[in-house]
């Protein structure tokens, strides 16, 4: 564990607890996408399925859980609580676009052809895109409240911190994980655009608006 | 990759 990657866990942490607060304070889950919040919980699923068989640390352990459920949670609170508050016409980016290429991507390049590992590199695949349905809904709608764009940076940023965990690592510990760095690289690039916006409009006051 | 240790993170 170093810095970077504790931050970068915090951030992600950080970020699902400002997206249930925004879905709570609203009492809406509008502009939320549901295709990318489903594909999340897909992604933890398949990943931590080695929760039960390969300890690694409390830590791992007590967070692996807490994505897991909060990531179902929040899936809950938008298919049911909030049910009406979701607008299913403005969330229409298919999802097989990102679940085929991932699921063959995970056949061809992984490190070991097993059941488990072919899970994990898929939903490393997976998350690097699952962002795409969110991203393309902000783009349709062409605006977002101040919330959202807290919650879509704090994700960001998550993903951006395991950059340098990994530099630190290979300097450190000798430790090179190509899959999850070309993935990792692909998932932060994907963020530059939103990054922009955020960070020279949303943190100076102004709405999130994308130029028309 | 050999010595892969399990994925240690999240």
């Amino acid at each position: 564990m170093n810095i970077f990657r504790l931050l970068g866990d915090l951030a992600h942490l950080a970020s699902i607890f400002v997206l249930i607060h925004k879905i709570q304070k609203t009492r809406s889950c509008r502009g939320i996408s549901f295709k990318t919040q489903a594909l999340y919980a897909l992604v933890f699923v398949t990943r931590y399925v080695d929760l039960l068989y390969h300890w690694i640390s409390l830590y791992n352990f007590v967070m692996k859980l807490f994505f897991m459920a909060s990531s179902c949670y929040i899936l809950y609170l938008m298919k049911f609580r909030y049910r009406p508050t979701h607008d299913p016409s403005i969330d229409t980016f298919k999802i097989e676009y990102l679940l085929g290429p991932s699921f063959f991507l995970s056949l061809i390049f992984n490190y070991e052809f097993s059941l488990t590992e072919i899970m994990w590199t898929f939903s490393i695949y997976l998350e690097s895109v699952a962002i795409f349905p969110q991203l393309f809904m902000l783009q349709r709608t062409g605006e977002a409240e101040t919330i959202t764009t807290h919650y879509l940076a704090a994700l960001g940023i998550y993903r951006a911190l395991y950059l340098p965990n990994w530099i630190y690592r290979y300097i450190t510990q000798d430790m090179v994980d190509p899959i999850a760095i070309t993935a990792g690289l692909v998932q932060t690039g994907l963020y530059l655009d939103f990054f922009y916006v955020y960070f020279t409009k949303v943190l100076h006051g102004q709405k999130f608006e994308l130029p028309a | 990759t050999g010595d892969r240790q399990g994925h240690d993170e999240l």
